[in-house]
């Protein structure tokens, strides 16, 4: 910029519908690109700048509040029809900084980098004092209650062996004394009444996704378990590389539980 | 409404642009 030129942005409203055009493409953008976790969606729009691109287009500087759903992000239902997390849950926001490009009338996220973080113990148990607050989800008490309970679906499964994805979210209930964790998982290569070592079953070329919740009871001399599975609809293998092809580009990653990147939550080229 | 340029015209209801609404609830 030569010196002395004003920078030229334009601040709308936070509610104004383009900006909040330009919101709701990122929150998509985000959700189909994240591979763990939950669906978020819009909350509230915090800050937006609107810079003039050269040599066309807009650019949304935008700050945005974001709520958990209970959809996972491997589960197909439009996040219209999800359901927010609701604080006596423990609900849990995402803070995301993104840059949107508006350009012949489309959006599409240059950058987009989110945190996200459960609600504090004090603002769920003022709400609802016995409700259960989040578990860490490497708690050993955690682990075992997903063992046990991908054990038991597989027990009763006829088809595919299971294999876990991800522990998505786990709470400890006082009364009755329980584990009650949420997990995702994935269909084998391998028939579930014959698996004989897990660990040489390997994920389906066409990934079939599921979601599972299930409790763990403690009870005296044992514990009890019971758990539920959503199967997702399959997933169309990825476009294989032909020759001749350009190299992928490796700013959008397929998403691929099976190599999950560290850090899920940034997605998109830096600019 | 016509002002002179040094006289502010009279305010209107204040409306703060940004943030914007909660859709939801705030954590």
């Amino acid at each position: 910029v030569p010196a002395g030129t004003a920078l030229a942005y334009r601040e709308p409203d936070c509610d104004d519908p383009e900006t909040e055009q330009a919101a709701l493409a990122a929150v998509d953008y985000i959700n189909n690109r994240v591979v763990r976790g939950y669906k978020h969606t819009l909350n509230q729009i915090d800050k937006v700048r609107v810079w003039q691109r050269r040599p066309m287009g807009e650019v949304f500087e935008l700050e945005i509040d974001t709520l958990e759903t209970t959809c996972h992000v491997l589960d197909p239902t439009p996040l219209a029809n999800c359901t927010v997390r609701q604080p006596m849950q423990h609900a849990v926001e995402g803070d995301c900084d993104l840059r949107v490009l508006k350009q012949d009338g489309q959006f599409s996220v240059l950058f987009a980098k989110c945190d996200s973080s459960p609600d504090s113990a004090e603002d769920v148990l003022r709400l609802c004092p016995d409700c259960p607050l989040l578990a860490p989800l490497n708690d050993t008490k955690v682990v075992h209650a997903v063992d046990v309970a991908l054990t038991a679906f597989n027990a009763q499964s006829n088809g595919s062996y299971f294999q876990l994805v991800e522990i998505s979210r786990a709470q400890f209930v006082p009364l009755p004394q329980s584990t009650y964790v949420e997990f995702a998982v994935a269909a084998t290569d391998c028939a579930a009444k014959d698996v004989m070592d897990p660990a040489k079953c390997n994920l389906l070329a066409e990934k079939q996704y599921g979601f599972c919740k299930a409790t763990l009871t403690e009870k005296v001399g044992g514990e009890d378990v019971a758990v539920t599975c959503t199967m997702f609809q399959t997933q169309p293998l990825p476009p294989q590389p032909q020759p001749g092809d350009a190299v992928a580009d490796p700013a959008v990653p397929a998403p691929s539980p099976a190599n999950l990147p560290a850090d899920p939550l940034l997605v998109g080229p830096v600019v | 409404k016509v002002v002179q340029p040094s006289i502010a015209a009279a305010a209107g209801p204040l409306v703060r642009p940004c943030p914007g609404r909660i859709r939801h609830f705030k954590v």
